[in-house]
């Protein structure tokens, strides 16, 4: 453990708690795409199949309890609490677009070729990609309620955080993750454009607002 | 190389 992945986690769970107390205080999951939180809860099962045979230590563990229950949770909360606020017209992108390249990829580019370690590289690029129904979404609508964008920011930040975490990991342990570390620069690389906004206007007290 | 391969990360 180290800074950076220390508070890349804490930037991950921020963001699950903004967006669960947006929820819970609009009542409403407007603006927030069902299908991006649905591939979040396939990578999170996919990834931490781990659970039943490996054990890492106590934050670890309860860390990956936290991200599997936490994301069905939301699941329930955008179908069936506040269903009638969520416009499935405007969550349009396809995710087989998304889980099939993936699934192939990780078919072909992992340590090694086995159920569990296919799944867990398979959650590592789904996740690389899970937030384009999200932005694509916003694009649509042009625009995004400021606790959105702050629960995006923090999401965002979390995996921008583990690539220091990597860089100290190499010089530290000596060791290095291929898989996650290109699919982590991927992941962070679409957030630029909407990091652009959020830092310009956003924190600058003006609305998100994408020109037309 | 044999066995699973340890992910420590989340």
């Amino acid at each position: 453990m180290n800074i950076f992945r220390l508070l890349g986690d804490l930037a991950h769970l921020a963001s699950i708690f903004i967006l669960v107390h947006k929820m819970h205080t609009t009542r409403s999951c407007r603006g927030i795409s069902f299908k991006t939180q649905a591939l979040y809860v396939v990578v999170f099962v996919t990834r931490y199949i781990d659970l039943f045979y490996s054990w890492i230590s106590l934050y670890n563990f309860v860390m990956k309890i936290f991200f599997i229950s936490s994301s069905c949770y939301i699941l329930y909360l955008m179908k069936y609490r506040f269903r009638p606020t969520h416009d499935p017209t405007l969550d349009t992108f396809k995710v087989e677009y998304l889980a099939g390249p993936c699934f192939a990829l990780a078919l072909i580019f992992n340590y090694h070729f086995d159920f569990t370690e296919i799944m867990w590289t398979f959650s590592i690029y789904l996740e690389a990609v899970a937030i384009f129904p999200q932005l694509f979404m916003m694009q649509r609508t042009g625009e995004a309620e400021t606790i959105t964008t702050h629960y995006l920011a923090a999401l965002g930040i979390y995996r921008a955080l583990y690539i220091p975490n990597w860089i100290y990991r190499y010089y530290t342990e000596g060791t290095v993750d291929p898989i996650a570390i290109v699919a982590g620069i991927v992941q962070t690389g679409l957030y630029l454009d909407f990091f652009y906004v959020y830092f310009t206007k956003v924190l600058q007290g003006q609305k998100f607002e994408l020109p037309a | 190389e044999q066995g699973n391969v340890v992910h420590d990360e989340l």
